[in-house]
């Protein structure tokens, strides 16, 4: 049956191309394949539509590990957003304001983005849409600032959720990642245990970029979740495979346009039902 | 480095005599590897590797004492000359004030950039007006602004309602009134396959015309620089690309991918949020930054 084998090699050639320009890597890409090498030799594995299946269970069982709900069960709950330049920080906190709001009666955002032109006017555009209330300060204030300030008021009007939204910011700049931790730690020290959701934003038409971003935001962070944006784009967001196996940062979110209502949470089988569409 | 690692293939492979082509073989494994490490579309890599495979297994490599530089040093030469180009610059020639169209995907900087090359041109004695043709994004215009306003540059005032083509064309007749010479035109992020929105591109193209249609475009996107660049490129034409957030560690392939698709030079790199942060694009500086 020596026929076989040359298809094989057509048909892994195949899989590699499509895993690699789905973002996976060619390093995630070659461990895939490795990895299902001996599941696809038995002769029961004899079709490309049986290979894929095992390719696809092999992606399932990394992405499944990354889905972990987000549990509010604090009051106020307290998500601290971050992530580089134009990944979709502002839009997602808008986004989950309008997810999060049956059952909460009062949703904070905070505009630490104290650097940007019109930062602080786009928050307030999509706080009320959402129907939240708005902290700021004045351009070029102090984020940290802007951040104690908002987690008192959250506190004082028994706030359900608190939005903080920061300035993009490469992880190669020290400083900026400095001034990260910094709010972190006051919000910390004014409210233990927040933020409890370090929201790490990543945007799905991201390259291998990608796993720099999340292994630095993580370090200084201590990243708790992971919304992956602009899975409308023709991007598949195969990034995030490496992230989950090498980092074990949950999924949480996904950004799938520019209005109110379009985020869901992250599901691992149609994440993957939509790479292999 | 990717010295480093042909070094290595090339190292075990000398001990068994002369090179042969096989060994080449595996030395074009490693380049293979750096490239799409990089974000180099896949293809992109496939038609990149062919190309140079005829000197790899030429003499130059097989009788030098460093195959590995040699290799190294062939791949970046191709590089080189794959991304370089004569007509880096802006075209600025015409009737006053000369259109510049800023397109590209959601985020990657078009915003900032145009206010980049505003002051770029104003410091270069000319004098720009700036317009956003966003009215999608909550404070897209209220941005520009900003930044117009930092570097003392007239802009447009859109009125309540107004569409985009509205936009451009009384920014246009602004413009032209005031004495202007070149007419920056911002445009909303979009996806490359929204027909509507592309539909909006097309009609200020058609209006207008722009003199230089630019593609600006994020230095960390992934495989689907080309699936973006390809369509921009089909849908409208694309005179010139911006590469920005050149300033992190992406890798940029990006850029051999975009230029492989489209054939348009990268005319420029974002380096920095400050709006001084842009450079003029250097291919063998992008060469050695992609081969890591
Ligand atoms: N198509 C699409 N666009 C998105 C999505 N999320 C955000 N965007 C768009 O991406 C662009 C950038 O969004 P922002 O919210 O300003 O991103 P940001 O991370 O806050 O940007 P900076 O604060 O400048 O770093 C905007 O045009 C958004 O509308 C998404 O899921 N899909
Ligand atoms: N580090 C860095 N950041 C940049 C660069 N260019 C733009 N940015 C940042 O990237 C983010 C997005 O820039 P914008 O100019 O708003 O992008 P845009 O393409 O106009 O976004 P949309 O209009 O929403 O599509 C902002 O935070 C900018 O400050 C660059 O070269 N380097
Ligand atoms: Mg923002
Ligand atoms: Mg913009």
């Amino acid at each position: 049956f020596s026929g076989r084998g040359a298809i094989d090699q057509d048909l892994l050639d195949e899989l590699e191309e499509f895993l690699i320009t789905a973002d996976l890597g060619i390093r995630t890409a070659s461990r895939l394949l490795e990895a299902i090498q001996d599941r696809t030799k038995s002769k029961d594995c004899d079709s490309p539509e049986k290979v894929k299946e095992v390719i696809q269970r092999e992606i399932l069982e990394i992405l499944k590990a990354g889905e972990r709900p987000v549990h509010i069960d604090q009051k106020p709950f307290v998500f601290m957003v971050v992530g580089v330049n134009g990944v979709g920080k502002t839009a997602t906190i808008g986004k989950l304001a309008k997810y999060y709001q049956n059952g909460v009666e009062r949703i904070i955002f905070a505009a630490a983005d104290t650097f940007r032109a019109a930062a602080i006017e786009q928050l307030e555009i999509w706080a009320h849409r959402a129907g939240a209330q708005l902290i700021k300060h004045h351009r070029g204030a102090d984020p940290s600032a802007v951040a104690y300030d908002a987690v008192h008021a959250s506190r004082a009007r028994s706030a359900d959720l608190l939005f903080i939204d920061t300035a993009g910011r490469l992880h190669t700049q020290v400083n900026l990642m400095e001034e990260l931790k910094k709010i972190k730690r006051i919000v910390r020290r004014e409210m233990p245990q927040a933020p409890h959701e370090v929201l790490l934003v990543l945007d799905a038409t991201t390259g291998q970029n990608a796993i720099a971003q999340a292994r630095l935001f993580h370090e200084a962070l201590e990243v708790t979740g992971i919304a992956l944006t602009k899975l409308d784009g023709t991007a598949k967001g195969g990034i995030i495979v490496a992230i989950c196996q090498e980092l074990g940062i949950p999924i949480h979110y996904v950004g799938v346009g520019e209005h109110l209502d379009d985020l869901h949470p992250f599901n691992a089988e149609q994440f993957i039902q939509a790479l292999f569409a | 480095s990717l010295t480093d690692k042909l070094s290595l293939v090339f190292k075990k492979l000398r001990g068994h005599g002369k090179l042969t082509e096989q060994n080449i073989q595996e030395a074009l494994r490693e380049v293979r590897m750096a490239l799409l490490e990089a974000d180099v579309h896949f293809r992109v890599v496939k038609d990149f590797i062919e190309s140079v495979r005829g000197r790899a297994v030429g003499e130059e490599v097989m009788a030098s004492l460093t195959p590995a530089q040699q290799v190294v040093k062939i791949v970046h030469q191709e590089l080189v000359t794959l991304m370089g180009s004569e007509n880096r610059q802006i075209r600025l020639s015409g009737n006053p004030p000369v259109p510049l169209m800023f397109v590209g995907l959601h985020g990657c900087g078009k915003t900032t950039t145009v206010a980049k090359l505003a002051r770029l041109l104003k410091g270069n004695g000319r004098v720009p007006y700036m317009v956003s043709a966003d009215v999608y994004r909550p404070a897209a215009v209220e941005q520009l602004h900003t930044l117009a306003s930092q570097i003392e540059v007239d802009f447009y005032e859109p009125h309540q309602g107004e569409e985009p083509l509205e936009i451009c064309k009384k920014a246009q007749d602004n413009a032209v009134r005031r004495g202007c010479d070149t007419l920056l035109i911002d445009t909303a992020g979009r996806l490359h396959f929204d027909e509507i929105l592309m539909d909006e591109l097309r009609e200020i193209k058609r209006v207008i015309p722009p003199k230089e249609i630019l593609l600006v475009a994020d230095a960390m996107t992934g495989q689907d620089a080309v699936n973006i660049a390809k369509s921009f490129n089909d849908q409208l034409g694309i005179d010139g690309v911006i590469l920005t957030k050149m300033d992190g560690d992406a890798r940029g392939g990006a850029a051999l991918s975009i230029r492989a698709v489209t054939g348009s030079p990268i005319k420029f790199i974002g380096v920095g949020e400050k709006i001084e942060a842009i450079e003029a694009f250097h291919p063998d500086r992008m060469a050695a930054r992609i081969l890591g």
